[in-house]
Parts: C-alpha cells; structure tokens; sequence
C-alpha cells in the first residue's frame, strides 16, 4: 500500500 | 510582551484546535503578532497559527520573545475564563512564567494565573511560496462530516479534483465510501459556496486521522481552503478575518 511521507520530505528545516 | 482580547472565546477556540496535534511549542512573538508552527511528533503534520496584532485589543512586543508553553496546561488556564471575559497575556523579558488574567466585562470577576514556560527547542520549516494545482473553498462543516464520516470506513482518504467537483473516497475491511461535492454559488451567503479553482487536476491520499484533527478547528471559521498540488503537502487554511488563521499542513500518502 501507499507509504506515509513526511513534512522534512517537502519542507527543509531553516 | 503585553497582549489583550476583549473575548476569550477565539483564543479558547485557538488552543482547542492545535492541542491534541501538537502539544508544545512555542508562542514567537514579535510586534506584528503571535504565531506557532509545530509538527506532531511523527512528523506528518505541521501547524502554522498567526494572530496578527490588529486582531487584538492592544497589543504590546518590545522585544521579539519565544514562549514555550504546554497547550494542554494553556487549555486548562483558558477553561477558567469566560467566553466573554477579557483575556490579558502578560510576559516580562528574562521571566520564566507567562502570566493571564481574565476579566469580566462588569468587572466584578478578575482573575490571573502564572503558568510556567518551557524550554522547548522547536524545529522551524521553511513553507515555500507555492502555485497549488487546485484550490476548494467550502464551509468547513462539510469537511468536518465528509472526514467523519469516511472515517467509519478507511484510514486514508483519496482526494481528487476535476473542472466542477471534489470527489473523496475511502476504501476499509467493511466496504468503500466516497463523498462528492460540486462547486455551487451563493451571492447572499457567501459561507456556503462551494468554490473549485482548478487550474491541473489533482488527486492525492492524505490519512483520515490527521484531517479529523485539523477539522476540530471549524467552530473558529465558517468556510476552509484546500490547496493542493500533486506530490506536495495539502494546506488546510481556516481563516479568521482581522485576527489570522490557521494553517494545517499534511504530508500525502505516496506510492511506492
């Protein structure tokens, strides 16, 4: 099945 | 730092719809006003809250100031003010504690309490700037019984948006559900328009349990926004005219 993504996947820590 | 509302009542409704999310953070506030952003522990979900200093009584930062706070200690001091009673936030520079006090409109009633700030090192994201695919406008008491409901049925929604309609599905052990609106309009009351502007089709799966989250924010704003674009985070906007909104941000379900 589909796998969970994660917010540091898209967005970068700044 | 010295912030006032004349009503408790958006504060309370503020706190009640991050506080099973995220937990503690921390209030960064400047002289344009207070925000948060956070991520639940699992890192799927992001909160973005702004109240925005027009949106207060008086508002006072003379120094920019990060507050970490338990927002479950923050619900409880909050559950002892009125709806209608004044809300004053009071912080001194170097303090350890944040003070409130409530105050009834006839004044008869003042109450204060001193809670104990955190240290609390939170991670901040960078939200890039993005041209969503596809953005809905709808009363956000349709999204809070369209997740409820689908809820009973799956752990995952699959959103897809064409021309005219939002379609959500749900498959689980008991059988399939889905949910389809259609954009209408409604010059006298605006707050019921279903709006879609689509400018790619768009179709991803987000979990159930985190939009059943985000929705505990409906009480503070009649309509919601959803923006969004394929392989990127869904962006759940509640608005609050004057005073900010509310951002929840959701990582997709991907494909292997």
């Amino acid at each position: 099945g589909p796998v969970q993504g994660r917010m540091e996947d898209y967005f970068k820590a700044i | 730092f010295e912030a006032k509302w004349d009503h408790a009542s958006t504060l309370k409704k503020v706190i009640d719809a991050v506080k099973d999310l995220i937990g503690d953070t921390s209030w960064d506030c400047t002289n344009t006003g207070m925000s948060l952003q956070s991520m639940d522990s699992s890192h799927v979900a992001l909160v973005h809250v702004l109240l925005k200093s027009e949106g207060f009584e008086s508002y006072r930062c003379d120094r920019n100031v990060s507050m970490g706070i338990s927002l479950n200690s923050m619900a409880k001091v909050l559950k002892c003010a009125g709806n209608d009673d004044s809300v004053t936030l009071r912080h001194e520079s170097e303090s350890s504690v944040v003070n409130f006090a409530f105050e009834s409109h006839k004044e008869e009633r003042v109450s204060e309490f001193e809670l104990k700030l955190m240290n609390i090192d939170t991670e901040h994201l960078g939200i890039p700037e993005t041209e969503y695919d596809s953005i809905i406008k709808m009363p956000s008491a349709d999204l809070r019984r369209t997740c409820a409901d689908l809820s009973q049925f799956g752990d995952s929604v699959t959103i897809s948006c064409a021309k005219s309609d939002v379609r959500f599905e749900t498959s689980g052990d008991i059988g399939t559900g889905n949910v389809r609106l259609s954009a209408r309009g409604s010059s006298d009351k605006p707050e019921t328009e279903i709006a879609i502007e689509m400018i790619n089709p768009v179709s991803l799966t987000f979990a159930l349990k985190y939009l059943n989250f985000f929705t505990k924010a409906a009480p503070l704003s009649d309509t919601v926004k959803l923006c969004m674009s394929n392989n990127h985070p869904l962006c759940v906007e509640f608005p609050m005219p004057e005073v900010g909104y509310i951002r929840y941000y959701l990582a997709p379900k991907i494909d292997e």
